[in-house]
């Protein structure tokens, strides 16, 4: 589903280049459950941006279902985003003056084609899976941390997505909460076929994986496809 | 040092009242390592927040050094926060416009008295040690996450407060960097006698904690005290 080729991304920083990924290679297949895991600074988000169509490469490609990302239209970015990808950012990326509700609704809205009785049970489904059931109205700004995170994820998963990136998506949530996180993607994995790639520092996260890639310094260091399924 | 009295907190909710915090009572001494361990939502940041002064109790109190914080006048509140106290908090909070060495001079700024050249080396001194000593000119949206959360613990130490409250510290850092800042930290405790209160769930913070308090929905459910220096 997905093909890192050779990619190199800088960022400009005054009159430096800060070189955050160094000639990548990373091949991702349809129903994998991989993590990306590294040291702080290492490269793990700029990676996931890259994959998500958030950024796009200094140099090299990424390929998404054979086509060429940086060859496509805004057009084509946007409904591929859409319909094929949930993006679990790590701050999270929730729309201030909207609701609870509102912000997991908004990709189903964004989609178009489904009614609106169809969109209540579906965000009301996943929030519910997300032990937010309480929380719809509120506004990000009223959430804790982790409240906020979860959010995130369901906002991700709603869509019920082909493939799903997730920054650090446990980073602020407790053993039993995340736990329960944990459970609802590897059934989204192993029942839907639903590919994820999380970056991460959790050791939880590491165990379920089926691969861990290791990345530092902006380079994988270490791939390891084992059969843990 | 620091005295909760009785303490409730509620938020509003359009018509309704969000209770956070129902009576706690917390009394943290001089010197105490201390964790609040809680699943999501418990009320952990709100309990920082009313201890750091960041926001008031809607009822009971909180006492500091023998005074209680909601009778203090504004200056004097802003005083005790530069002088006595340092906040790691859970979204970072950095100054977006300034640079990482700026965003942690700027408490010394605020404190006056320190000259230039005492300033540079402070603030040099305590990002070489949270090993960001190459990111100075760095803009907050010019680093990972974990880089953030790093910049946000120098501000918090950098004034050699005799209170830190760290609002989950080391949610974004990988194991070897965590450690390295867990490592400063307990330095700092046993040979300034600085205390530190933590909101954590990570069982690193929690095993270095002489004390742990429990928290769930909005109470303290336990209070341990062990000798574990
Ligand atoms: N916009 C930017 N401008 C300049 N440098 C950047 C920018 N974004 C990231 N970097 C640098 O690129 C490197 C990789 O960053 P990235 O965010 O991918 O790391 P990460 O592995 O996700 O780290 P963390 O675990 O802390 O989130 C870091 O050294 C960072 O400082
Ligand atoms: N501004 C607010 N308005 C309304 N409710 C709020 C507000 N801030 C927090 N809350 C609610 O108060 C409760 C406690 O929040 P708090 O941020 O203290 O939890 P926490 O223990 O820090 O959680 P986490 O581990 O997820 O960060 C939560 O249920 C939250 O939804
Ligand atoms: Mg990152
Ligand atoms: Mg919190």
């Amino acid at each position: 589903i997905i093909e890192v080729r050779g990619v190199t991304k800088d960022y400009p920083l005054g009159q430096l280049t800060v070189r955050a990924l160094h000639g990548v290679e990373l091949c991702v297949d349809r129903g994998e459950f991989t993590t990306i895991a590294g040291p702080s600074g290492s490269g793990k988000t700029t990676l996931l941006n890259l994959i998500g169509c958030v950024d796009v490469p200094t140099g090299g490609s990424v390929v998404f279902d054979g086509a060429v990302t940086s060859s496509l239209s805004d057009r084509e970015l946007t409904r591929l985003r859409l319909e094929k990808l949930g993006f679990i950012f790590q701050s999270f990326n929730l729309v201030q003056v909207l609701s609870v509700f509102q912000n997991v609704e908004l990709p189903l809205l964004l989609q178009g084609g489904i009614d609106v009785a169809e969109r209540k049970r579906r965000v009301e489904s996943i929030l519910d899976r997300v032990g937010l059931s309480r929380f719809l109205r509120h506004r990000p700004n009223e959430l804790s941390g982790g409240q906020r995170q979860r959010v995130a994820i369901a906002r991700a998963l709603v869509t019920k997505p082909r493939l799903v990136l997730a920054d650090e998506p446990t980073a602020n949530l407790d053993s039993v909460t995340g736990n329960s996180i944990l459970e609802l993607m590897k059934e989204l994995n192993q029942q839907d076929g639903t590919t994820f790639i999380f970056s991460t520092h959790d050791h939880r996260v590491m165990e379920l994986a089926s691969r861990i890639v290791r990345v530092q310094d902006g380079r994988v260091v270490e791939d390891g496809r084992g059969d843990k399924s």
